[in-house]
């Protein structure tokens, strides 16, 4: 463990918490996309299979518990309680997340580190988190009131992934053999897509005006 | 094996 991946995980774990936190408080959902959380669902499920099976540490499992239980409990608040279904967007989330994972299926199937189901499966994982924001940022774009705690989820969330870049660059200077093109370009193809939100997002706190992304 | 230290991670 080093200090990169430690505020990552602790981004990752705010990023939840703000989420979980506007939810469940102001009973909202507006301006969230649950086909990202939905996603995000199948991203830490095929990630942690061996949750069970092959412990690392307590912290670990702590963790892949919080994020396991936090993206199902999101989106059953989305899809089944009374209140906060009713501020779904579902006219405007429209994106066709389903039609990311099968290209992210097939691409785990061919390029992998070694062709194990769980291996596939986690790979799968990893291509599909790092499209797995599309949806919200697609949504992000249609509606044009970003509230505060959505643009703090979504930077937060941005920011995690950049947080473990640098742990994979400092472990890979002070790791032997440390070398994982796979996690590498997902991991970076996935903050690059949030380039752009956080230019806006940047703009929009120096010059203390509301986050607004171009139509 | 090379592969396990990522497993590690979350």
């Amino acid at each position: 463990m080093n200090i990169f991946r430690l505020a990552g995980d602790m981004t990752h774990l705010f990023s939840v918490l703000v989420l979980l936190l506007k939810i469940h408080t102001i009973k909202s959902c507006a301006g969230i996309s649950l086909k990202t959380q939905e996603l995000y669902a199948i991203v830490f499920a095929t990630r942690y299979l061996d949750i069970f099976t092959n412990y690392i540490s307590l912290y670990n499992t702590i963790m892949k518990l919080i994020f396991l239980g936090s993206s199902f409990s999101i989106v059953w608040y989305m899809r089944r309680h009374k209140i906060v279904r009713r501020s779904y967007d579902k006219d405007q989330d429209t994106f066709r997340h389903y039609f990311l994972m099968l290209p992210c299926l097939i691409l785990a199937l061919i390029i992998n580190e070694k062709f194990t189901f769980r291996e596939v499966m986690w790979t799968f994982s990893l291509y599909l988190e790092a499209v797995a924001i599309l949806p919200q940022l697609v949504l992000l774009q249609r509606t044009r009131n970003i509230d505060n705690l959505t643009g703090q989820y979504v930077f937060l969330l941005g920011a995690y992934r950049a947080f473990y870049i640098l742990n994979w660059i400092y472990r890979y200077f002070t790791e032997e053999h440390f070398v994982h093109w796979i996690t590498w370009i997902s991991g970076l193809v996935q903050t690059l897509l949030y380039a752009d939100f956080f230019y806006y997002y940047f703009q929009s706190w120096k010059n203390n005006v509301k986050l607004e992304l171009p139509a | 094996e090379a592969y396990t230290d990522l497993k590690d991670e979350l």
